[in-house]
């Protein structure tokens, strides 16, 4: 808190926004003020209304440099906004720095949850009423066709679109077999994804509607100058497409980094032509900010822990959640309210998980055991050399393990490094190298941090810190419910969490505790737009998720684009 | 082109500005006391405030938190 403890002698609080950024809808704008306010009212006896005209407690405007406070904005990036503690006047104010990109935070404006009217996926951008969409903020489901609304505010501005009908997906790729890369030009007109591929005289082709038969709209994807390796100055990698000195780019062809800034260049032969761009910001989520500086404007000073949102310094997060310092701060001056108690950080759990019986010749750990380093996995004999990885059709699991991809099917595993020339090494015996694990799996992946290999197979899972396992367990020990089928997939995040894919639903596992957080199973498509709702493997590998189904992987940055799809094997095996 | 981007403020006078303005140096200490001393403690302040590693110099770590986008309240002290 502030020096004095300063706070608003009413809890009853108002507020206006006096003025509002070019870079959002003012709906947008609303529901993010709407929202960061709900931030501190969750857990508060606090109530805030918005009024539209006279003073309210807590006034709000967008300003640049010199804004009538004697504490000048300073441009684009570096401060962001600032507030005053709670009083009279000026007291309790807000301001943001109009220099800045205001966004959602993840670059695009909007965002859809629902598809078209034949229940496939919204392909962004898609254009409806001549307006380009990159996202839509509200949906549903009107005479059984899906809608989307462009703002938070549709019941008013009743803009509703269909996203177009064209059922599209590529799986093509390009007469070098590699991917299509979107958006691309075929007769004039821009494609971002296309429906059915196939290859004649060696040429990949794909169909751009679903019924080609009539349309015979065939186009070969445009040659492919290389895949986008680009950032921009925040670090971010970029978001497709971007404009540049007013042309539009899907990738970018080298990149580099001057004075803390990504750039990247957008031909190849970048030395004659200079086209340097920055790919465009993801801008600063607007909501975040408004809900640090709501912190300030109710009372609250700069914290010092780096998760809390009352931290000085700006970093994106997708799930935002108050920090026990944050809530501890904002109660120790209003009290705690009828809200949901603060999430406390869940306890280590004391129990040991007792292992299971297990199966002959492995050895179950006890937790302790468990925690002993990985001793190296012993050199993995070969029983099979003969045995091609290129042959199989698909893979039972894949996962990357002490920086190696390893590819299981049937009993066996073969690894293959993007590092060493050495290419694809195996077939491997899983009974060696993981004794006691069952022949066929569905899913596996390893903990960053303590390196332990957990697997899946069925209803059931395994922990092996080397060669010592524990388990089989039920996952219903970790949280998942019956409703749950295979777990098809996983994807490693920060801080000790892995999403746990089964059918169309994740759930977001706290390996420490082994438990799924609340507040999961949450739909696939609602995060992972764009890819396979029926993915046979997820994995991470550098960087990027990956969903597998058949033949075919959708590669997807981690801002939820997806910015390629190829063949398992040619890309990934590269047989 | 990126290379030409000059950053119009050098290392020491981004730091100056930044412990002036959220409240880690004052005016009267800028002029009065020991440049170097002062700049050493004021820094160490910050990289506590910040959670960053305490060295009293300016390194790399601290100038990147300098440069990165946060907010304008003062991290000691309040607006006037």
């Amino acid at each position: 808190t502030f020096e004095g403890d300063l706070k608003w002698d009413h809890m009853d609080l108002t507020y206006r926004v006096m003025n509002y950024s070019p870079d959002l809808d003012r709906a947008i704008i609303d529901d993010a003020f709407k929202r960061a306010f709900k931030v501190w009212s969750d857990v508060t006896p606090l109530t805030f209304t918005q009024i539209y005209s006279g003073e309210a407690d807590i006034m709000i405007m967008f300003g640049s440099q010199e804004h009538g406070d004697g504490y000048p904005f300073d441009g684009k990036d570096g401060l962001l906004a600032h507030a005053f503690p709670p009083g009279r006047g000026i007291q309790g104010d807000a301001h943001f720095d109009d220099d800045e990109l205001w966004t959602l935070g993840n670059g695009i404006v909007v965002k859809t949850r629902h598809g078209n009217a034949n229940g496939a996926n919204c392909h962004f951008p898609f254009l409806f009423e001549g307006h380009s969409y990159s996202q839509c903020i509200t949906e549903g489901r009107t005479d059984g066709l899906p809608w989307c609304a462009t703002t938070a505010s549709y019941d008013r501005d009743k803009k509703y679109g269909f996203c177009p009908s064209e059922l599209l997906y590529t799986t093509g790729g390009n007469s070098d077999g590699s991917p299509c890369v979107f958006p691309f030009i075929f007769d004039g007109t821009s494609y971002n994804t296309c429906t059915m591929d196939g290859r004649s005289d060696g040429y990949r082709w794909c169909a751009t509607t679903a019924n080609f038969d009539q349309d015979k709209k065939y186009g070969f994807c445009p040659n492919r100058d290389t895949a986008v390796i680009g950032g921009n100055s925040q670090g971010d990698p970029c978001v497709f497409p971007f404009t540049f000195l007013g042309q539009s780019y899907s990738t970018c062809t080298s990149q580099g980094r001057q004075d803390g800034k990504l750039w990247c260049a957008t031909t190849s032969n970048y030395d004659t032509d200079k086209k340097w761009g920055f790919c465009p910001d993801r801008g600063y989520s607007i909501f975040l900010v408004a809900a640090h500086e709501f912190g300030h404007s109710l009372g609250l000073d700069h914290s010092s822990v780096r998760e809390a949102l009352m931290y000085p310094m700006y970093s994106y997060i997708q799930d935002f959640q108050l920090h026990p310092d944050d809530v501890q701060g904002i109660q120790y001056l209003y009290g705690r309210g009828s809200g949901p108690e603060p999430t406390a950080p869940v306890p280590v759990p004391t129990e040991k998980p007792q292992p299971m019986p297990t199966e002959a010749g492995s050895t179950s750990t006890t937790e302790e055991e468990e925690e002993e380093t990985l001793q190296p996995t012993a050199t993995p004999i070969p029983v099979d050399p003969s045995r091609d990885a290129c042959m199989e059709k698909d893979f039972d699991a894949i996962t990357e393990i002490n920086g190696e991809l390893h590819f299981f099917k049937d009993g066996k595993y073969w690894t293959h490094s993007p590092f060493w020339k050495s290419g694809i090494q195996g077939a491997f015996s899983m009974a060696y190298t993981w004794p006691g694990l069952p022949a066929v799996i569905d899913a596996a992946f390893q903990d960053l941090l303590t390196k332990r290999v957990f697997f899946f197979a069925g209803r059931q899972f395994w922990v092996f810190s080397g060669k010592n396992m524990l388990g089989p367990r039920s996952i219903e020990k970790l949280g998942i419910g019956k409703g749950a089928g295979r777990i098809s997939g996983a994807l490693q995040r920060g801080r000790g969490k892995v999403l746990l894919f089964s059918g169309e639903s994740y759930w977001r596992l706290d390996v420490k505790v082994q438990r799924v957080d609340k507040g999961y199973p949450r739909a696939t498509d609602d995060v992972f737009t764009g890819v396979p709702l029926d993915s046979h493997n997820v994995f991470l590998f550098q960087d990027k998720y990956h969903f597998c189904r058949g033949s075919f992987y959708w590669r997807m940055t981690p801002h939820y684009q997806v910015d390629r799809v190829g063949y398992v094997k040619y890309d990934i095996l590269q047989c | 082109f990126p290379g030409e981007l000059v950053s119009t403020l050098s290392d020491m006078e981004l730091a100056k500005s930044y412990l002036l303005r959220y409240g880690y140096t004052t005016e009267v200490e800028e002029r009065t006391s020991n440049k170097q001393v002062s700049l050493g403690k004021a820094l160490r302040r910050m990289q506590k405030q910040l959670g960053l590693e305490e060295t009293g110099q300016l390194d790399t770590g601290t100038l990147e938190a300098m440069r990165a986008p946060r907010c304008g309240v003062p991290d000691v002290g309040a607006f006037l």
